[in-house]
Parts: C-alpha cells; sequence; structure tokens
C-alpha cells in the first residue's frame, strides 16, 4: 500500500 | 511554491496580524467574533498537529507555528486581557459554534482521505475551517456600521481563498497535482461565503 502523502499546503 | 500560494499564505498572515494589531493597539475586541477566533485556533491546532512528525519546509514550520500562536494571542486577549475582554460584545456573538465543531467531526469521520488519527484531523480542520467565519458574518451584519479594520480582516481573508483556488488551478495544470477533492470542495464553500459578505459589503 502507498503511504500517505503528507499535506503540504498550509 | 507558486506566487499564487505564497500570495494566499501572506494575506492570510496579513489577515491576522492585522486583527492581533487593532486589538492591542487600540484595547479593543469590538466588532470581533470570539467564537470565529476559537474556532480558527482549534483548526489550526488540528491541521498543524503533523508538525512534528511531516517536516515538509522550514517555511512551513514556521508559517504553522505563528498561524497557531497569533490565533491563541488574539483568544488570549479576548478572554483575559483586562481592558480588551471587557469591550467584548458577549450578547451579539450569539452564534451555536459548538454546532459547527460537531458537524466539522462527524463530516471527518465520514468523509476523510483515510480513516487514521491525521487524517480526520485534517478534514476536520478543513470543514470546520469553511464555516468558522460565520459567527464573524452574523456579528457584522447585526452591527450598524462595519468597523473598517474588522472588514479589511474579512477582506484579507477572503482574498487568502481566492489565491488558494488560483494555486490549485495553478498545480493542477503545471504538477498535474491532484488537490484533494476536500479541499476544492470545502475551499469552494468557503469562499462562497465571503463573496456573499463582499456582496452587500460593497452594496452598503
Amino acid at each position: 500500500t502507498d503511504k500517505p502523502k503528507a499535506h503540504d499546503e498550509l | 511554491m507558486n506566487a499564487f500560494r505564497f500570495l494566499g499564505d501572506m494575506t492570510h498572515l496579513f489577515s491576522v496580524l492585522v486583527l492581533l494589531l487593532k486589538i492591542y493597539a487600540t484595547k479593543s475586541c469590538s466588532g470581533v467574533s470570539r467564537k470565529t477566533q476559537e474556532l480558527y485556533m482549534v483548526v489550526f491546532l488540528a491541521r498543524y498537529m503533523d508538525l512534528f512528525t511531516d517536516y515538509i519546509s522550514l517555511y512551513n514550520s514556521v508559517m504553522k507555528v505563528v498561524f497557531i500562536t497569533s490565533s491563541a494571542a488574539i483568544v488570549w486577549c479576548m478572554r483575559r486581557h483586562p481592558q480588551v475582554r471587557r469591550t467584548y460584545d458577549k450578547e451579539q456573538d450569539t452564534f451555536r459554534h459548538v454546532v459547527l465543531v460537531a458537524a466539522a467531526f462527524v463530516l471527518a469521520l465520514i468523509f476523510n482521505e483515510r480513516f487514521t488519527f491525521r487524517e480526520i484531523c485534517w478534514a476536520f480542520s478543513i470543514y470546520l475551517e469553511a464555516v468558522a467565519i460565520l459567527p464573524q458574518l452574523v456579528l457584522l451584519q447585526r452591527g450598524r456600521n462595519v468597523d473598517n479594520l474588522t472588514g479589511q480582516y474579512v477582506f484579507f481573508l477572503g482574498a487568502y481563498r481566492a489565491f488558494y483556488i488560483l494555486n490549485w488551478i495553478y498545480r493542477y495544470f503545471t504538477e498535474g497535482h491532484h488537490s484533494r477533492w476536500i479541499s476544492w470542495l470545502s475551499g469552494l464553500v468557503q469562499t462562497g461565503l465571503y463573496a456573499d459578505f463582499f456582496y452587500y459589503y460593497f452594496l452598503r
């Protein structure tokens, strides 16, 4: 399973 | 980071600082909804829980800390500052903001990217942010004259939302970045609330 993407916006 | 995103962050930052300075300089929070400010503090706390787990950039981390502390400072002033707290229009600020928190939480439990603590917190913060301005809008509509600075505060917040939507459009075409549909939908709702406010604001 793919790792969830980090949230790169504020 | 593109220019739209940066301008969005700057107008967002500016709106919070304008409000904090206004309260601090005039020692008055008349016309400011404490409920909206508390909601924003909850929004920032819930969204930036990733501060220590997901490092993106120094810029992101610094901005997160600034948003959390400045919103906490506003709430602190309105609740605890001996002069400021006496100017709070408690009788006018009657919006049941707990209802918004509960609704956002239930939505986040149902609609999230993944059923994990982090993703539920993130979705919760997005939903809550979309409606956090409502107590302030109700308060503004009750007051006869919209204070210049309070009007500017809402104006900069609205600009922030508009820039973020341009940022998503830009990222969609340049990076093939699929901004999550949760942010798209909530962002549009939020921007719509501001558009509605400005429509009446400029009519007056």
